[in-house]
């Protein structure tokens, strides 16, 4: 939408407000993360800034276009929206993108079948034209978060936007992430030169290795190579398909002795959130026994060396694959991460190599189910899947069942199972979300387009029958086993029968080397169930706001030891008093000065004509008193 | 084991509604399918 006052500032203010449901926030804030991972906007919670975008609960998925500058600017989330790609997608029309069809350009790269639109719908298909929206040099992206669906608003079955390129058909209408395109766009509109949380991605294939150093203090060094005899035969990155590049870095064990190093440093990293996700893949050619750690180098004004750290050590890496690796790191000053290999015992015929390195400042996945030979699986008939069993932070355990027997629609459920923290655990399960992600293994963590839904436990739903739908496993769950044979019960499944295409799936990066990677994070989100979308506020702010209801959509903040409301406002119209009970507008300021003036007009008239009154009364008595036959005595002159 | 139908609970009911699709269930008119156009808020009509 062109002109500048539309724009948002690169930090909007948001309220989660209380209508949303608790499923919501959490994909909400996970959406937020992926603006900040590709982008420069950042989302705060609103602290009375002029402007912000109240994100409720109403009837369906909407938002403005643009930023209105009408103070509480609403978005709506309503019943299944809670998609990370639905709110993406709304608040890229918050931030001022229409949809991508309706560029003025857009008859060139796709045609309307007006025949086949809904009755009165066709208005849905009009097109801004080049004054009032600009494309921002970018060319049209069938792949756009904010390109319609083949099918939208269509009278039958038949779809009512036809792509021009005949591949792009089933590819317009995507509901996984930002596309490259999409991230373009906002970033020139909104002068974005970095992002917030990402850090870096190296996929090894300019001669620079990404500015890493090779260490001095170990026994060889890292090499970068396109193959090893031993393995890997390719790279990670292009899995070999590009003739001449695909390049990793290997740390070959067989030239070195049993607890020989090679130590591979990153560039300098200045860290802003505290908190950090190294993610890379790794291959293990050698004895099996081969060992990569993972350490931060920290430097100080006192220790310009830096201090090292050991994070985390990897032993038991499969042999003969490359294998994906999340390491969470928290680091809070100018530091290297840096990667170890180190040999282990017994013959070694290959050694370690590393590709694909990631580093951002987002929270790493919890858990890494790594479905290997998908392909085989998936060409199987009524074939369906169970991941092996995890536990959440919290200690619930769980498994994922990934269904392929309705193709092409691909189904994903979230079990509770039996586990082994039950009797220490609040049963039913109260308000854990579980974020289930079929990771796009692009090398490069920005231009991924992964394929995430969440679902929340609530500890209310029922079943059928009357139970609680997240009681103990072991209480309303069904008899299972694992492929080792132990017994164990399984809750029912929560999650949904469409959760991606047999053909999107095959799209992109889902599937690579045959591997496909789906990330879990169980998390417990009970803290958004109240008024808490504001920052997580401290103890005393709680209580202090305890006892404060603000009406009319205020905040409570504390100021001075005190719970004070902060009401919203817009441009012409506020809401003040102690609670944001009262409503003002500059149409009342505009009421109370003409009132006044009119009043004050009365006023004077009223003392004119009483003037005018005593005066005319005054001339007349005098007059009288100068008539005839009247004889006056000492009469006196002033 | 293939899971009994009645075993799992599916949020999207077996259909992939798109944004439009919800709206337009919802009675929704809405411009573009998803944009609200009013740009007076709380402004009393």
């Amino acid at each position: 939408l062109i002109g500048e006052e539309y724009r948002w500032p690169h930090t909007i203010p948001y309220v989660l407000e209380d209508s949303l449901e608790i499923n919501a926030k959490g994909v909400i804030l996970n959406a937020f993360e992926r603006y900040r991972l590709k982008t420069c906007i950042d989302f705060k919670p609103w602290a009375g800034e002029a402007n912000y975008i109240s994100v409720f609960k109403e009837s369906g998925c909407w938002s403005y276009v643009g930023n209105r500058h009408i103070g509480r600017q609403e978005l709506s989330i309503g019943a299944n929206c809670d998609r990370i790609a639905t709110v993406q997608h709304e608040f890229l029309h918050a931030l001022g993108f229409w949809h991508e069809q309706s560029r003025f350009d857009r008859d060139d790269y796709v045609r309307i079948v007006w025949d086949r639109i809904l009755s009165g719908r066709e208005h849905n298909f009009n097109i801004h034209d080049d004054t009032e929206s600009d494309s921002l040099n970018v060319p049209y992206d069938y792949m756009s978060v904010m390109h319609y669906s083949k099918n939208a608003f269509q009278n039958g079955t038949e779809p009512t936007i036809v792509t021009r390129v005949s591949d792009f058909e089933d590819v317009i209408g995507q509901r996984l992430d930002l596309s490259d395109t999409d991230v373009l766009k906002l970033n020139r509109l909104y002068n974005c030169t970095s992002s917030l949380s990402f850090m870096d991605s190296c996929n090894f294939e300019l001669e620079n290795v990404c500015g890493m150093i090779q260490s001095s203090r170990d026994s060889v060094d890292w090499q970068r190579v396109s193959q090893i005899p031993g393995g890997p035969e390719n790279d990670h990155s292009n899995m070999g398909q590009c003739q001449g590049s695909g390049f990793f870095m290997h740390f070959d064990s067989q030239s070195v002795n049993v607890g020989g190093t090679a130590v591979l440093e990153s560039r300098i990293f200045y860290p802003k959130r505290g908190f950090q996700c190294l993610e890379f893949y790794l291959y293990d050619s050698g004895s099996g026994t081969d060992q990569l750690n993972i350490y931060v180098r920290e430097y100080s004004v006192n220790d310009l060396d830096g201090k090292l750290t050991l994070v985390k050590e990897i032993k038991e890496i499969p042999t003969g694959s490359w294998q994906l690796y999340y390491v969470t790191l928290q680091v809070t000053s100018k530091s290297r991460v840096v990667f170890e290999g180190l040999r282990g015992a017994g013959a070694s015929s290959g050694g370690l190599s590393i590709d694909d390195i990631n580093l951002s400042e987002t929270q790493c996945p919890h858990h890494i189910w790594h479905i290997r030979n998908f392909t085989q699986i998936f060409d199987t008939p009524n074939a369906s899947l169970y991941s092996p069993p995890f536990y959440s932070p919290k200690g619930y355990a769980f498994q994922i069942y990934l269904n392929l027997q309705s193709l092409p629609n691909v189904g994903i459920y979230f079990h509770l199972i039996s586990g082994a923290n039950d009797d220490q655990l609040q049963w039913p399960c109260p308000w854990q979300q579980a974020t289930m992600t079929l990771l796009d293994q692009n090398p490069d963590i920005r231009q991924r387009m992964s394929n995430q839904r969440s679902i929340t436990t609530d500890p209310f739903m029922t079943t059928d029958n009357g139970n609680y739908f997240w009681d103990n496993p072991s209480k309303v769950g069904k008899l299972a086993f694992f492929p080792n044979g132990t017994q164990f019960s399984r809750g029912g499944g929560y999650g949904t029968s469409v959760f991606i295409t047999e053909k999107r799936i095959k799209s992109r990066d889902f599937i690579k080397g045959n591997d496909v990677y789906i990330l879990l994070t169980v998390e417990d989100i009970s803290h958004l169930n109240s008024t808490s979308s504001q920052p997580a506020p401290t103890s005393s702010v709680r209580d202090l706001c305890s006892s404060v209801t603000c009406e009319n959509g205020g905040i409570c903040t504390v100021q001075d030891d005190k719970a004070e409301c902060r009401c919203p406002s817009g441009e012409d119209w506020w809401y003040m008093g102690e609670r944001c009970e009262k409503r003002g507008s500059t149409q009342d300021t505009i009421v109370i000065a003409v009132s006044s003036t009119v009043a004050v007009f009365v006023l004077m008239l009223i003392v004119t004509l009483v003037s005018v009154y005593c005066v005319r009364r005054k001339y007349r008595k005098g007059t009288s008193s100068k008539t005839p036959n009247v004889a006056i005595e000492n009469q006196y002159a002033f | 084991l293939p899971t009994p139908e009645n075993f799992v609970k599916d949020i999207d009911a077996g259909i992939d509604q798109d944004i439009f699709d919800i709206n337009e269930d919802l009675g929704l008119e809405l411009f573009q399918g998803d944009i609200r156009l009013d740009r007076v808020q709380g402004r009393n009509s």
